[in-house]
């Protein structure tokens, strides 16, 4: 999953 | 960005500010933890280190700028700054930083999603904030009388906390996204530490008294 291995969260 | 992250985002913003507004105009960090805010430091400068390799928004880097920045200058306000530092209250802040530290880095060791030095120090930090605030709330147990603002910034940090469990509540429903659970676990229980504090805050508000932990 893509979406989980950006870490867009602070 | 959905309105609880936003929302969280901007309690963790204000309680830094409220923090820095504290120690900047009243020159004196009375009741607050200079461990706790070492540990931030150091939560900050692992985590954020994905600003050189990766690129999510101007939001995002602009935020982690800031609380780079912020944490680094509230240490350097308590160690350094020559009115400051004269208010920082050493004999009752004596939490051992290595006490959470290294159970963090082994934790972090153990247990992770990718055996890579960034995503283990990614991980690091996620357990080490989720302890971070410990020397903190022993601080205002030992010295009973909070002022308002340290009362207030341990109050924003507990609500930033709880808006981030309602955004990954909410961003599991609405994109599918999903948070590593070890991310889940490291939020519930930093979460859950606030839980006492949040407790007697909201009494002392309710009853318009000073706020004061038991001892």
């Amino acid at each position: 999953n893509s979406n989980q291995d950006l870490k867009d969260e602070l | 960005m959905n309105i609880f992250r936003l929302a969280g985002d901007m309690t963790h913003l204000a309680s830094v500010l409220v923090l820095l507004l504290k120690i900047h105009t009243i020159k004196s960090c009375a009741g607050v933890s200079l461990k706790t805010q070492e540990l931030y430091a150091l939560v900050f400068a692992t985590r954020y280190l994905d600003i050189f390799t990766d690129f999510i928004s101007v939001y995002n880097t602009v935020m982690k700028l800031i609380f780079l920045g912020s944490s680094f200058s509230i240490v350097w306000y308590i160690r350094r700054h020559k009115i400051v530092r004269r208010s920082y209250d050493k004999e009752q802040d004596t939490f051992r930083h290595y006490f959470l530290v290294l159970p963090c880095l082994l934790l972090a060791l153990l247990i992770h999603e990718k055996f890579t030095v960034k995503e283990l120090l990614w991980t690091f930090s996620i357990y080490l904030e989720a302890v971070a605030i410990l020397p903190q709330l022993v601080l205002l147990q030992r010295t009973r009388n909070i002022d308002n603002l340290t009362g207030q910034y341990v109050f924003l940090l507990g609500a930033y906390r709880s808006l981030y469990i309602l955004n990954w509540i909410y961003r599991y429903f609405t994109e599918r996204h999903f948070v590593h659970w070890i991310t889940w676990i490291a939020g519930l229980v930093q979460t859950l530490l606030y839980a006492d504090f949040f407790y007697y805050y909201f009494e002392s508000w309710k009853n318009n008294v000073k706020l004061q932990l038991p001892a």
